[in-house]
């Protein structure tokens, strides 16, 4: 199950 | 951070530089949209919830900082300034911007990558960055004499959504679990509403003649 991710964009 | 992801932030900034040199230099935001300017201070606000909560490098933090701050004091600049707030063209800045914030509000709480209060802004800010162009767009149209600041203002933020979706497919053939698809599409609609504009922009440029967005 995929996680969302941090967002690292700006 | 790859080089298109780079080279996106970098115009991007180039773009506030460029806008605050406009307002800070030569006193004047002729041509630019107070509306537009708005959405995006109300776009940052919402997307940089996570300032404080969630480090994620010095370089990040920074960036939303400058962000945020110029973001809003471009707004206080239009509005409070004796001198600017003069060459702010209201006549022709009438693009209802406050009906495009409850459609993406609505489609935040519909459609985000998790039912939290900071994904839903985090969704909202996509969204509505994605459309916050079109009241400078609209008044780019109106507008006889489009300055150069005015004219490479909006190409540099062109640009930089179109390095974004560069960076984006390299990440994704670099980073097999980065997939956002609302950033993805919310981005590509985004870059598209630039393609008019690009066009034109060009050609001004390279026939050497002065840029005129057709009516």
């Amino acid at each position: 199950d995929l996680e969302p991710e941090a967002h690292d964009e700006l | 951070m790859n080089a298109f992801r780079l080279a996106g932030d970098m115009t991007h900034l180039l773009s506030v530089v460029v806008l605050l040199l406009k307002i800070h230099t030569i006193k004047s935001c002729a041509g630019i949209s107070l509306k537009t300017q708005e959405l995006y201070a109300l776009v940052f606000a919402a997307r940089y919830l996570d300032l404080f909560i969630h480090f994620i490098s010095l370089y990040n933090t920074v960036m939303k900082l400058v962000f945020l701050a110029s973001s809003f004091s471009i707004v206080w600049y239009m509005r409070r300034h004796k001198i600017v707030r003069r060459t702010y063209d209201k006549d022709h800045d009438t693009f209802r911007h406050h009906f495009l914030v409850l459609p993406c509000l609505a489609l935040a709480l519909l459609i985000n990558e998790r039912f939290t209060f900071r994904e839903v802004m985090w969704a909202f800010s996509i969204y509505l960055e994605a459309v916050a162009i079109l009241p400078q767009l609209v008044l780019l149209q109106r507008t006889r004499n489009i300055d150069n600041l005015t004219g490479q203002y909006v190409f540099f933020l062109g640009a930089y959504r179109v390095l974004y979706i560069l960076n984006w497919i390299y990440r994704y053939f670099t980073e097999p679990h980065f997939v956002h698809w609302i950033s993805w599409v919310a981005g590509i609609v985004q870059t598209l509403l630039y393609a008019d504009f690009f066009y034109y922009y060009i050609m001004s440029w390279k026939n050497n003649v002065k840029l005129e967005l057709p009516a």
